[in-house]
């Protein structure tokens, strides 16, 4: 059986692989068995289904400037609509031959291929999903790095209002994001990143403010000021990266490494 | 999302579809 790294995914997709691998075991228990029944209707609701898709995937890939999807997602959509045609011969061919063992075999390959592509195109536009959430985490990477310049109130006033939207986004996309692994573990190590960040942002401005009266004040203590400000900017550098690796693992790249 | 709803009626034709043929043989079995 499929995993399946998020709860969208898999409720959509689960019930239907337990169909399939239901049908493939009692394909081969029974094979040459009793005649298929009449398989039309159905698979005309199937063909209509990935005519939808087909068309509701091309306006996504039209209107995404996502490369990566744009590159991966037609690979997708060929694969569910060739698995389609499949089942469009199966039933053909069953009306035929209610017997026919190569129709059989094209309604288990049909079946599950629609499965697997369908999961495939799910994944692809689950991954977009996934670098927008990481556009934003690299947003707030880039305004960490610029703590270490900001020499004035002023200036921390304006670092506070690029970077305090930015941080709620993430904050907010990253913990909706957690709530739909089904990975337990990444799940867990995303909420302890996201805790660390809460902590550690207010205690960075307190950092860059003290930095600032320090330096407005003739410099003594600026040295340390500066070290512990650049470490506590480096600390949610730190959480950010880990958040954008957790991001991009899914269950099947922790089954592989393992 | 519009993707996901078109996938959600594949899922739900390709399970129904499966449902009837799996019918006939599982009352071989």
């Amino acid at each position: 059986m499929p995993v399946f790294h998020t709860k969208t995914i898999e409720s959509i997709l689960d019930p239907v692989a337990q169909q399939v691998s239901k049908l493939v075991i009692l394909h081969e228990e029974a094979e040459d068995g009793l005649p298929m029944p009449d398989l039309q209707q159905p698979v005309r609701s199937v063909s209509n289904a990935v005519l939808n898709l087909v068309k509701v995937g091309r306006e996504t890939i039209n209107s995404s400037d996502d490369q990566i999807l744009k590159q991966d997602m037609p690979g997708a959509l060929v694969r569910v609509e060739r698995s389609s045609k499949l089942l469009e011969e199966a039933s053909r061919m069953l009306k035929d031959d209610p017997y026919s063992s190569p129709a059989r075999k094209r309604l288990i390959d049909g079946s599950g291929g629609i499965l697997q592509a369908t999961s495939a195109l799910l994944l692809c536009f689950d991954e977009s999903e996934v670098r927008k959430i990481i556009r934003e985490c690299h947003r707030v990477l880039d305004y960490l790095a610029v703590a270490e310049v900001i020499e004035t109130l002023d200036e921390l006033v304006q670092f506070l209002r690029d970077l305090s939207p930015c941080l709620s986004r993430v904050s907010r996309e990253v913990s909706a994001r957690e709530k739909e692994l089904t990975h337990q573990v990444h799940a867990e190590i995303l909420v302890r990143c996201l805790e660390q960040i809460k902590t550690l942002a207010p205690i960075l401005i307190c950092s860059m403010k003290i930095y600032i009266h320090i330096v407005s004040q003739g410099g003594k203590g600026a040295e340390e000021a500066a070290e512990n400000r650049n470490y506590l900017a480096m600390r949610m550098t730190d959480e950010i990266n880990e958040i954008i690796r957790v991001l991009q693992l899914t269950s099947y790249d922790e089954e592989t490494s393992e | 999302e519009m993707i996901l709803e078109a996938a959600k009626s594949i899922a739900a034709a390709t399970s129904a579809l499966v449902k009837a043929a799996s019918a006939a043989q599982r009352e071989l079995i």
